[in-house]
């Protein structure tokens, strides 16, 4: 598109490209806007589904990135200030559990990492559930903890690492984004090993909490409420290009 | 003896834009000798007609922009010429086959975001600095 292009220099025959060529360009524009090439989706096309809560919140990224998001008076994030890569995860298994004689829940949520950009810089992580106004817990105060499972044990409890914890009221509407930054040390060891985020929640007095009585939404949530987790990288220098 | 003083040429003044103004109002502006001096030229690279939006959710396309045009002597400071270039083009005048002009290249780049699914259905946002051109200049 756009104004007069550029005149091709004298004795330049100007032909148009065979459909290989063509092909060949087009995976030269995507080497160097470093996009992937046209994925294999395994469902069907992302794009005619239901607008899902991730592609939504990456979309407001987005507009902050690109410098259009004055209107809503700057990034949805604060993390997004020096990242130039930012990937969300939608792909998860969430396990509910409860242990009858002690009473403990928790909510625990399983993430496939292998696509995480090996020697990339992690400047920031966030796991992101919707949270509704319980109707069991009216006027409680309620202390939402979250963990990484480092090493799961066969016969005693797994090994956890705290990475979080946000307090808030059972009557509290919206998205709780609980910091999960600490948990990337761990991924660089462990790139190609799924991350465990196990969720609790706590009254005041210390009593443990079904997360889905507390309104927190899980993977039966409707997609645009669905839970997903959002990593921040700085990309390093690229590397130069090999010629073509 | 005296000789007669020669009436020197009036002082050719370039009409040049103002390297502030993004060209694009200046389409026909021309060098003295009608050549298109050094400007910032529009160039769109669509996604639309990459055939890519299936997969990229935003944008359909980015104005990534081009530079051309002559730096020819005298390179005005409206062409954001270094004063290396202005050196180059007076050393090209004296020997043309020996040393070239100065090019015509950007002086100023900014960045493009590209919003994308992964063969994993997750959404992706890539930022990549220096490919949009904000001006151009003689170098």
């Amino acid at each position: 598109g756009g104004g007069p292009g550029p005149r091709p220099p004298r004795g330049c025959l100007q032909r148009r490209l065979g459909p290989r060529e063509r092909r060949d360009m087009q995976r030269e524009i995507l080497a160097v806007l470093g996009l992937p090439g046209r994925p294999r989706p395994r469902a069907p096309p992302a794009a005619a589904r239901l607008p899902a809560s991730a592609p939504l919140f990456m979309l407001d990224l987005y507009h902050a990135m690109a410098g259009d998001g004055d209107e809503d008076g700057g990034p949805p994030t604060r993390s997004l200030g020096r990242a130039d890569l930012v990937m969300s995860f939608v792909n998860m298994v969430e396990h509910n559990q409860a242990l009858g004689h002690q009473e403990l829940h928790w909510k625990e949520f399983r993430f496939d990492l292998t696509q995480i950009p090996v020697g990339e810089e992690v400047t920031a992580a966030e796991f992101r559930i919707y949270k509704l106004p319980s109707t069991h817990l009216l006027n409680r105060t309620l202390h939402i903890s979250m963990f990484e499972v480092v090493r799961e044990q066969s016969n005693r409890e797994s090994d956890l690492f705290f990475l979080d914890l946000q307090t808030l009221r059972a009557e509290d509407e919206g998205w709780l984004v609980l910091d999960v930054t600490a948990a990337s040390d761990h991924w660089s060891l462990n790139p190609n090993k799924d991350l465990g985020l196990r969720l609790y929640v706590e009254t005041e007095d210390g009593r443990s909490v079904d997360p889905g009585l507390a309104g927190l939404l899980g993977r039966q949530a409707p997609r645009s409420k669905q839970p997903f987790m959002v990593t921040f990288f700085r990309v390093g220098p690229s590397p130069v290009r090999a010629p073509r | 003896a005296a000789r007669p003083l020669k009436r020197r040429p009036p002082k050719k003044t370039n009409e040049l834009p103002h390297p502030h103004k993004l060209p694009g109002i200046f389409d026909d502006v021309h060098g003295s000798d009608g050549q298109h001096v050094c400007r910032r030229h529009k160039l769109y690279v669509s996604f639309q007609d990459l055939g890519w939006l299936d997969w990229v959710i935003a944008p359909q396309g980015y104005s990534a922009y081009y530079c051309d045009g002559e730096c020819s002597f005298p390179l005005d400071s409206c062409m954001n010429a270094t004063n290396h270039a202005i050196l180059q083009s007076l050393v090209h005048l004296m020997k043309p086959d020996a040393v070239p002009k100065a090019c015509c290249a950007p002086t100023k780049l900014s960045a493009t975001s590209v919003l994308y699914y992964d063969s994993s259905n997750n959404v992706i946002l890539r930022k990549h600095r220096n490919m949009v051109v904000r001006a151009c200049g003689c170098h």
